[in-house]
């Protein structure tokens, strides 16, 4: 059962003007975030119970809550995956949507089954500011996806080692209010990836 | 690359060859441009002084001198071009790194900064800002929003509601940026929009800068009140004292590796007219209060690929009917 109401209380418990502001003792901001965290769990059971329903699927669905720093177990380790785009807005968007892989090739479809032509951009061993040829500006809907390379800081945040190599980039869309399914394929391992390099010092 | 730039349909975004700072934007579609140099700096946190005991701590942001101590002088780059997303990695130091990003279609400048953990060694208490400088004449003004909705016009020094005796030129000029924070010319406007409440302000005319913070948007911070004395809204700062206004303890959250915290968060910087800056900043600060976002699932996907808001109604309504408990 999914269940909105411990988050409601957390945030009506953060109105608190010390909770707003940070002036709080360290054990007290920690337990607002513990309350944030719990009512955040059953929150997402809510939405994702919701999506299902509408969306006809009996898969289980997954927030990824650190894609901020490139971290997503599914994406990193699916072969093939669903990205459900959610649009809570009351204006369609374009959005541009970048998750952690492992894999340097993929196909994705949208909405419609249409497929969207994928590229691969790689380190290329140039001198340290390796850029690529400057491509031409597509427009948003047509651009193909690519995997570009995590940058070196983010893989720092993740604890350096772990952690998928390479970005998988595209660009979905959703209505207002409503949202979108686009079909992610991995197509091929792709030769292994050879971390940026910044320069020396 | 003696041009460093990245560019779409709406800006183009120029970057110095030697310093690897931003340098300049032009607004491509209404043919204008205005040199822009943005930095990290940090102030010294006051511990009190001869002038007053009053240290800066969790409450009270006080630094103990005007001029912030900028992180570098010199940026390391690495630049990034596909059809997909242009982006700029600028690296200040082993705790301050940025990455400027363009994408077809995006009429603002994308800024992803990721601060700390703040160094602390040598005992000094600071208080991160990025700071963005610009020509514009704009006369000790500068604009922030209240609460996310009206926009207040501050001036340096300044209480539209008292004589007011200025005793912290940079503390007594902070106020709340809870969505955006903007100066102007008669011509031209920049706008920064904020991920989270932050405090900011113009210390000098043609600049604005923002104390980068962390935290959650959620709430309803203080309405538009200075932030001299009363606290400076959860900014990313990293303090060794207490202020004696009640917590009791300084402002030095551990993180879970005992280091101190790493934040990392967005700016998204608009270059308009000042006349219909309006139109693209309102939009674009909803979405970044009520952003989409994805859900994942394993497999190939269900049969309903898109629905939009009559398609939700109608299929509650379809769901309910068919015995669903739904209410």
């Amino acid at each position: 059962p999914g269940d909105s109401s411990a988050l409601r209380e957390a945030v009506a418990v953060a109105q608190h003007h010390d909770a707003v502001s940070g002036t709080e003792r360290q054990h007290v901001a920690d337990d607002y975030a513990r309350q944030l965290a719990k009512g955040w769990d059953s929150c997402q059971v809510l939405v994702a119970n919701a999506l299902s329903l509408l969306g006809g699927t009996k898969e289980p669905l997954v927030f990824c809550n650190a894609l901020n720093i490139s971290v997503c177990p599914l994406s990193e380790t699916s072969a093939q995956f669903t990205v459900i785009l959610y649009n809570p807005l009351a204006w369609g968007v374009a959005w541009p949507v970048r998750l952690p892989v492992r894999g340097t090739s993929y196909a994705v479809t949208d909405p419609q089954g249409r497929p969207v032509a994928s590229q691969v951009s790689r380190d290329s061993p140039k001198p340290p500011v390796p850029t690529e040829p400057p491509c031409p500006p597509c427009e948003p809907l047509t651009c193909p996806p690519q995997v570009v390379p995590v940058s070196g800081v983010t893989r720092w945040l993740r604890g350096g080692a772990g952690g998928a190599p390479g970005e998988l980039l595209f660009q979905a869309w959703a209505p207002p209010l409503g949202f979108s399914t686009f079909g992610v394929k991995q197509l091929s391992l792709g030769a292994p990836w050879d971390p940026p390099r910044w320069p020396s010092g | 690359d003696p041009e460093p730039q990245i560019q779409n349909e709406h800006l183009r975004v120029l970057f110095d060859p030697i310093t690897g700072h931003l340098r300049e934007i032009q607004n491509l579609a209404k043919g204008f441009s205005l040199p822009v140099f943005q930095s990290f700096y940090w102030y010294n946190a006051s511990t009190g002084d001869a002038l007053c005991p009053q240290a800066s701590g969790a409450y009270i942001f006080r630094p103990n001198a005007s001029t912030p101590i900028p992180v570098a002088k010199r940026v390391a780059t690495r630049l990034l071009k596909t059809a997909l997303v242009q982006e700029l990695h600028q690296n200040f130091s082993a705790w301050c790194s940025q990455v400027l990003r363009l994408r077809p279609g995006q009429p603002y400048l994308e800024l992803e900064w990721t601060v700390g953990p703040i160094p602390v060694s040598d005992g000094l208490g600071k208080e991160v800002i990025s700071r963005f400088e610009t020509p514009l004449r704009t006369a000790g003004r500068f604009y922030t929003d209240s609460n996310g909705r009206q926009v207040l016009e501050r001036r340096r020094d300044y209480r539209p509601t008292w004589n007011l005796n200025q005793s912290e030129p940079v503390a007594g000029n902070y106020y709340p940026v809870n969505t955006r924070i903007f100066i102007r010319d008669q011509k031209v406007q920049l706008t920064v929009l904020t991920d989270r409440s932050q405090g900011g302000s113009s210390i000098l005319d043609g600049s604005l800068e923002l104390m980068v913070s962390w935290g959650q948007r959620g709430g309803t911070p203080r309405e538009g009140t200075p932030v001299t004395s009363p606290c400076p809204l959860q900014v990313h700062r990293r303090l060794l004292n207490d202020d004696n206004r009640g917590v009791a303890e300084p402002l030095d959250e551990p993180g879970d590796d005992g280091q101190g915290l790493v934040v990392r968060g967005r700016h998204l910087v608009l270059l308009d007219t000042a006349a219909t800056a309006a139109d693209q900043h309102r939009p674009q600060a909803q979405e970044m209060v009520t952003s989409p976002y994805v859900v994942l699932a394993p497999g190939p996907g269900p049969h309903l690929r898109q629905v939009s808001r009559e398609g939700l109604g109608g299929h509650l309504r379809q769901v309910s009917r068919e015995g669903s408990p739904g209410s």
